[in-house]
């Protein structure tokens, strides 16, 4: 994920 | 997913339950800010558009749905609902959306990990999240009833909270390349605003009494 973000949490 | 995180989600969607049970069985929704309701229908909105160009899991998918309908439809029984509407202490929840929302999207334009539309948006649901209880313990200082199920509704979701930095904790040390700074700041702000109502709630509760703030 770009910069850090993390797209598996709600 | 550990067990953390899914507790915590386990927690967020069992406040929601709660506060539908509520509405439902009583057909009141006194003590409940809606003000924070609208808040958290924005924050699902902003962040759920992912919905249309990621696929994470099922559970996701099928969480961010739960969330999106739930908080609709308690604005729903909150606004239209012939009964439900008449206990809404209108009067008492005066806090202005403005107050928080302006902040949110300008620090959201500013601190970000990427200036994109959705990665603003996504960005501004995280530091809206954080604050949109504002208006509900606002409300709570202000009408001092809290029936069980507004106390427990109110403690389920910081529990929700605060099982999220435990599971932030346990992947920072089993995930090498889990860092995510900004949201996990606003967790902790978004934490720390329970940390009052937690306590009073903790001390009605050993004294086994209702809810009373000061």
């Amino acid at each position: 994920a770009k910069g850090g973000r993390t797209k598996d949490e709600l | 997913m550990n067990l953390f995180r899914l507790a915590g989600d386990m927690s967020h969607l069992f406040s929601i339950v709660l506060i539908l049970l509520k509405i439902y069985t009583s057909k009141s929704c006194a003590g409940l800010s809606m003000k924070t309701q609208e808040l958290y229908t924005l924050v699902f909105v902003t962040r759920y558009l992912d919905l249309f160009y990621s696929y994470v899991s099922l559970y996701n998918t099928v969480m961010k749905l739960i969330f999106l309908a739930s908080s609709f439809g308690i604005l729903w029984y909150m606004r239209y609902h012939k009964q439900v509407k008449q206990t809404y202490d209108r009067e008492q929840d005066t806090f202005r959306h403005y107050i928080l929302v302006v902040p949110c999207a300008v620090l959201a334009l500013i601190v970000n990990n990427e200036l994109s539309v959705t990665e603003v948006l996504w960005t501004f649901s995280i530091y809206l999240e954080a604050v949109a209880i504002l208006p509900q313990l606002v409300l709570l200082q202000r009408t001092k009833n809290v029936d069980n199920l507004t106390g427990q509704y109110i403690f389920f979701l910081g529990a929700y909270r605060a099982l999220y930095i435990l599971n932030w904790i346990y992947r920072y040390w089993t995930e090498p390349k889990y860092r995510q700074y900004l949201v996990w700041a606003a967790g902790l702000v978004q934490t720390g605003l329970y940390a009052d109502f937690f306590y009073y709630y903790l001390k009605s509760w050993q004294a086994g009494e209702k809810l009373r703030l000061p």
